[in-house]
């Protein structure tokens, strides 16, 4: 099932992860100059890992970083990020001419692809990866929990079987050494956005310790200008603040790591639900959460861009 | 595939320490199989669980022993999931 373009495809539905990989390819089919695919890798069951790169050009410009779906229940992550993608070719040279005229923006739609698949073939609420480590029955890592901060601290599990479990190593997880192995070759990425669902929050580092990051001031001041543009569209109410004091202490995080890594502005959505249906977000519900999800993101981006360092 | 029938999802918002400290002792409760959807955070923040069939009764009734409220927020999870699928279906053709 594969559209005729990417104007007639159906972002007010859920789709596969065969239909998802199409649309990326007709994106970059219809966008020659600005858009490309790159595959940096490949997960437990060998499945390519893709990420967009929007680009007007140069080499190794400042670059921001995109992520949904690391979380494979969290569908309306993914298909926020296929909208995000039509988005940015959209606003090319209107809205995010300042940027692209500047920066590259990167962009996974499908962070865990083997659980994706998972998902819509055995389980729709599975969250982990489907990596299976020896001497235990149960599948899977949480990949959030398998970052090189703080890992194996409190905020995540060493049972193999817990949904927060961390994995036997840091960078266990393929899908996660994948991203790990092309920020650190890149190495000019100035923002990391790593989205998830649910709870409407809009979180930053840290996660594993109370200890407040040097630029606490400032990514709490940039979240709160994000949350105000969010909830102007529709009202959805968000928090805001760092991991640990917002929700809980949690280890081994994406965004603990690539704050580590110099990457200042990172930051971690936790999208709608709106109090009713939590995973189970109905596909109606798409369009408006990317909608508003991508007010905040424009103003992270250029938040970025005016703050190069 | 796994099914969800019979399937709901719980919605607790604890509103002292002692109900937000019996609501994370339900996630040492392994043989329950509860899906802590969102887990317990602070005092007003809700913790969603999604809880399987045969946990339903227990857990209901292991609430309303410790005083700890608690709302229906999905009542039928697989009712959902069948729909999130037939649109996905009728969307596609």
């Amino acid at each position: 099932f594969v559209p005729r373009s990417t104007s007639t495809f159906d972002y007010t539905s859920y789709h596969t992860l065969e239909e998802i990989y199409a649309f990326m390819d007709l994106l970059v089919a219809e966008n020659p100059n600005l858009v490309s695919k790159l595959e940096i890798g490949h997960t437990t069951e060998n499945r390519p890992i893709y990420v967009l790169k929007f680009s007007k050009g140069g080499t190794n410009r400042p670059a921001i970083w995109i992520d949904t779906g690391i979380h494979s229940r969290e569908w309306v992550t993914q298909a926020s990020g296929v909208w995000f993608a039509k988005k940015i070719v959209q606003e090319q040279d209107q809205g995010l001419a300042n940027i692209l005229d500047q920066m590259d923006i990167f962009l996974e739609i499908v962070t865990n692809p083997d659980g994706f698949a998972f998902t819509h073939t055995s389980n729709r609420m599975w969250r982990k990866t489907r990596s299976k480590h020896s001497g235990s029955l149960c599948v899977g890592v949480d990949p959030n929990r398998n970052w090189d901060a703080g890992f194996g601290g409190s905020g995540a599990s060493s049972n193999p079987c817990s949904e927060t479990y961390r994995g036997p190593y840091a960078n266990s997880e393929p899908e996660v050494k994948a991203i790990v192995d092309f920020v650190k070759n890149h190495g000019n990425i100035k923002a990391f956005i790593s989205i998830h669902s649910y709870s409407q929050l809009l979180l930053y580092p840290y996660g594993y310790t109370t200890t407040a990051v040097p630029d606490k001031e400032e990514l709490h001041q940039v979240a709160k200008e994000a949350v105000a543009a969010l909830s102007s569209l529709y009202g959805t109410n968000y928090k805001y603040g760092s991991i640990i004091t917002t929700i809980y202490q949690a280890s081994g995080g994406t965004i603990d790591w690539t704050y580590n890594q110099g990457i200042k502005y990172s930051f971690t959505f936790e999208l709608r639900d709106t109090g009713r249906y939590g995973f189970l977000l109905p596909a109606s519900q798409i369009v408006p959460t990317a909608q508003e999800t991508w007010k905040a993101l424009e103003v992270i981006m250029a938040h970025t861009r005016g703050h190069l360092y | 595939t796994e099914n969800f029938v019979g399937h709901q999802v719980l919605r607790i918002v604890p509103s002292s320490d002692a109900e937000l400290q019996k609501v994370r002792e339900l996630q040492e409760l392994e043989h329950l199989e509860l899906d802590f959807w969102l887990s317990p955070r602070g005092l007003g923040d809700p913790v969603d669980i999604r809880v399987p069939f045969p946990s339903l009764q227990p857990l209901k009734a292991h609430l309303e022993a410790n005083g700890v409220p608690y709302s229906i927020m999905i009542e039928d999870v697989q009712a959902l999931v069948d729909l999130e699928q037939m649109q996905m279906l009728r969307r596609r053709r």
